[in-house]
C-alpha cells in the first residue's frame, strides 16, 4: 500500500494512524485504503488523500441516513448496553418530538438500576410529559404492558417513548429479560414498536459490533443512536458497523443538555472524522 | 497462562529457521491484533517496535532457542507496561485516606464507589461515600439507595458547590473517625477545562490521598486521551476498568496503564455490590491478546 502515495511511508501511515484511532477498526481500515488505492494510482499528497477518503466514505455511508417513521400514534423503544446514555436520550428524543408538535408520553422502563426511574422522572417533570413509572423492582414488562394499555387509549398522547435498563449483550438473562420485553409489546400493541432505537456509545471500540450482533438477532434494529461525540471519540465504528450490518443511523448525542441531539448527517459526520 | 498465550500467538515462529523479515512479519500480525482489541495505535506501535529491536537482532535469531526467547521478550515487555502482580491498596487504619473517583460519563464511578466501600467495610474498615455530582438528575439518590441498600455509611447535605461539600464530607469523616471517605464525582469530559478544574480544585481542597480513574472496559482509540488528560490535569494515582463481563478485550487497560504509568487497581465485573475484584495483569494481558 505504500505505492499508492509518491510521499511514502509517512502520509501512508499519517493516514492509517487518522482511521484507527477514529476507531474504524484495523479490518475496515485496510479495505478503505486498499479500495482507495485501486481508484486512485496515483495521490500526490496528504491533502488529496483526504479528499478521495472523504468521497470514498460518503459512497460507503451511502444510505445510512436515517428518519423517524410516526403515525400519529407510535411506540418507540430505546435499548443498549449499561451507561451509554440511553435515559438521556429519551428525554433528549421527548423534548425534540415535543418541538415538533408530538404529544410524548415516556415509560420509566428500568425498574431495576438504583434511581433507574427516579432519573427519567426528572426529566419528565422538567419537560413537563407525562410518564409511566411504578416502584422500584417491578417487572419492567408489566410496567410497559400498563403504559401501552392506558396510552393506546389515551387521545391526548401520539409518541410513547420506553426507557430500559443497561445490559450487556452478554448476559443471557437480560437478553432473554428484552425478549420478552418485546413479546410484551407485541401483546399490548399488536405488533413490535414502531422505531426500536438501539444506542451506542461514541467512545466505544469494537465491542460495539458484538453489541449490533447480539441484539440484532433479538430485534429487528431499525435505527442507532451514538452518543457522546461531543468528546474526541470520532465514532468511526459506525462505518464498520453501517457496512456489516446496513442500519440506519438516526441521531448523535452531542451532549448531556436536553437540546444536545443532532439528526445524523454523513457530511457533518464525517468532517468531524476527519 | 501469559506465557502460554503469548507462546500460542507467536507459534508461527516455532520450528522454523527465523529471519528479521519474517519476525517482523508475525510481529506485525500482532499489532493488528492488538488494536483488533482497541489498544490505542501509537501505544501498540510502541510496543511492537520494542520488541522488534529486542527479537530481531543477530543475537536472538542466530541463537539455538530463537522462538523460545521471543516469546520471553514479548512476556517481559507485557509484564513491564502492565505490571507483574496485583497491586493492593490498602489504606492507613487509623487516619483518615481520600479517594477522589473520576471518569468520564457512565463508564461506572458511582456504581463503583458503592463496591469500594463494600469491599472496604469487609476488611474492617471505617468508611464514608459521599457524592458531589450536582448536574445529573438523581445522582446523589442513585448513591444514596447503593449505600442504604448495603448498609454503607452515606453523607449528603444539600448544596449545588460540589468545593463546599467536599470539604464539609471531610470535616463529618474526620470528626467521626472514619478510615477511609470516597468521593462519587460526576461524569465529565476531559476536554471540558471548568469540570477538570473542578476535581483539581476538590483534590487540592481536600488534599485526596488517592485520585482514582474509573474507565469502561470496552472504550476504544479515546482511552489514550482520556488517560492523558486526566493524569495531566490530576496525577492519577489508580485505575479502575469497568464492565469486563462484556466481551470486550479490554485494549483500553493497556493504553490506560501505559499512558497513566499508575496500576489498575479493580476490575468491575457486574452490577451487583460484590461485583469488583483484584486487577491481575495477566489475566488482563492473556485477554487483550485475544
Ligand atoms: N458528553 C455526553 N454525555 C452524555 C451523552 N448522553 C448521555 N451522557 C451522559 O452519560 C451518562 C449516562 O447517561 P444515562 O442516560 O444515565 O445512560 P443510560 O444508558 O441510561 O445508563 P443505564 O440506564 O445505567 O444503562 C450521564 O452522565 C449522561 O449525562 C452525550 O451525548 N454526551
Ligand atoms: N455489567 C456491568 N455494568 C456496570 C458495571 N459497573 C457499572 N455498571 C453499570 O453501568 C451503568 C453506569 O454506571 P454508573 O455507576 O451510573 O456510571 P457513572 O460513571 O457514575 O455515570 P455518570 O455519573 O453519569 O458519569 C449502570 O447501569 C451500572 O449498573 C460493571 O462492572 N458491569
Ligand atoms: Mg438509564
Ligand atoms: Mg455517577
Amino acid at each position: 500500500l505504500q505505492g499508492i502515495i509518491k510521499g511514502g511511508k509517512n502520509i501512508f501511515e499519517e493516514i492509517e494512524k487518522l482511521l484507527i484511532e477514529a476507531d474504524i477498526g484495523p479490518s475496515t481500515v485496510y479495505d478503505i485504503l486498499e479500495a482507495i488505492r485501486e481508484d486512485n494510482k496515483r495521490i500526490k499528497n496528504y491533502k488529496e488523500l483526504t479528499g478521495f477518503l472523504k468521497a470514498h466514505l460518503t459512497k460507503v455511508l451511502d444510505g445510512s441516513e436515517g428518519k423517524l417513521n410516526l403515525s400519529d400514534k407510535s411506540i418507540i423503544l430505546i435499548y443498549g448496553v449499561n451507561g451509554v446514555g440511553k435515559t438521556t436520550t429519551v428525554a433528549k428524543l421527548a423534548r425534540y418530538l415535543t418541538v415538533k408538535g408530538k404529544k410524548v408520553a415516556l415509560v420509566a422502563g428500568d425498574t431495576y438500576r438504583a434511581a433507574g426511574g427516579e432519573q427519567l422522572d426528572v426529566w419528565a417533570n422538567r419537560l413537563n410529559v407525562k410518564i409511566y413509572k411504578q416502584g422500584h423492582g417491578a417487572d419492567p414488562g408489566a410496567v410497559i404492558f400498563d403504559a401501552i394499555t392506558s396510552f393506546k387509549n389515551k387521545k391526548e398522547y401520539t409518541t410513547l417513548i420506553i426507557d430500559t435498563g443497561g445490559r450487556l449483550h452478554t448476559n443471557e438473562n437480560l437478553v432473554n429479560q428484552f425478549s420478552k420485553i418485546i413479546r410484551v409489546i407485541r401483546k399490548a400493541w399488536g405488533k413490535i414498536p414502531d422505531e426500536r432505537l438501539l444506542v451506542l456509545d461514541g467512545t466505544m471500540g469494537q465491542n460495539t459490533v458484538n453489541q449490533v450482533n447480539i441484539f440484532s438477532k433479538v430485534i429487528d434494529i431499525n435505527g442507532i443512536i451514538m452518543t457522546k461525540l461531543d468528546g474526541t471519540a470520532k465514532g468511526g465504528i459506525l462505518i464498520r458497523i453501517f457496512k456489516k450490518y446496513n442500519i440506519k443511523i438516526k441521531f448523535l448525542g452531542m451532549g448531556e443538555k436536553i437540546g444536545d441531539l443532532e439528526e445524523f448527517r454523513i457530511s457533518n459526520y464525517l468532517e468531524r472524522l476527519f | 497462562n501469559l506465557k502460554d498465550k503469548i507462546s500460542s500467538v507467536l507459534s508461527q515462529l516455532k520450528g522454523k529457521r527465523l529471519n528479521k523479515d519474517y519476525v517482523e512479519k508475525v510481529l506485525r500480525e500482532m499489532r493488528i491484533s492488538l488494536l483488533e482489541a482497541d489498544v490505542h495505535y501509537k501505544v501498540a506501535s510502541e510496543f511492537i517496535n520494542l520488541v522488534k529491536e529486542k527479537t530481531t537482532g543477530e543475537k536472538i535469531l542466530g541463537s539455538l532457542t530463537p522462538y523460545q526467547q521471543i516469546v520471553d521478550i514479548v512476556y517481559q515487555e507485557f509484564v513491564k507496561i502492565m505490571g507483574e502482580k496485583p497491586v493492593l491498596l490498602e489504606p492507613q487504619k487509623g487516619r483518615l485516606n481520600i479517594m477522589e473517583i473520576v471518569g468520564l460519563q457512565g463508564s461506572g464511578k458511582t456504581t463503583q464507589v458503592a463496591k469500594l466501600s463494600n469491599f472496604y467495610k469487609k476488611q474492617g474498615y471505617k468508611v464514608l461515600v459521599t457524592s458531589l455530582d450536582v448536574y445529573r438528575p438523581a445522582a446523589i439518590d442513585q448513591l444514596r439507595i447503593l449505600a442504604n441498600n448495603n448498609d454503607l455509611d452515606f453523607y449528603y447535605e444539600e448544596s449545588k458547590k460540589p468545593i463546599k461539600m467536599a470539604k464539609k464530607a471531610k470535616d463529618y469523616a474526620v470528626k467521626n473517625n472514619y478510615d477511609i471517605l470516597i468521593f462519587d464525582t460526576a461524569g465529565r469530559l476531559h476536554i471540558d477545562k471548568e469540570m477538570m478544574k473542578e476535581v483539581k480544585v476538590v483534590k487540592d481542597t481536600v488534599k485526596a490521598d488517592e485520585i482514582i480513574l474509573v474507565v469502561d472496559s470496552m472504550v476504544g482509540q479515546d482511552a489514550a486521551n482520556i488517560a492523558k488528560e486526566f493524569n495531566d490535569k490530576l496525577n492519577i494515582t489508580g485505575s479502575i476498568l469497568t464492565k469486563l463481563d462484556s466481551d470486550t478485550r479490554g485494549g483500553a487497560a493497556l493504553s490506560v496503564r501505559f499512558i497513566s504509568e499508575a496500576p489498575i487497581l479493580f476490575i468491575g465485573k457486574g452490577e451487583k455490590i460484590d461485583d469488583i475484584e483484584q486487577f491481575y495483569p495477566d489475566r488482563m494481558a492473556q485477554r487483550i491478546l485475544g
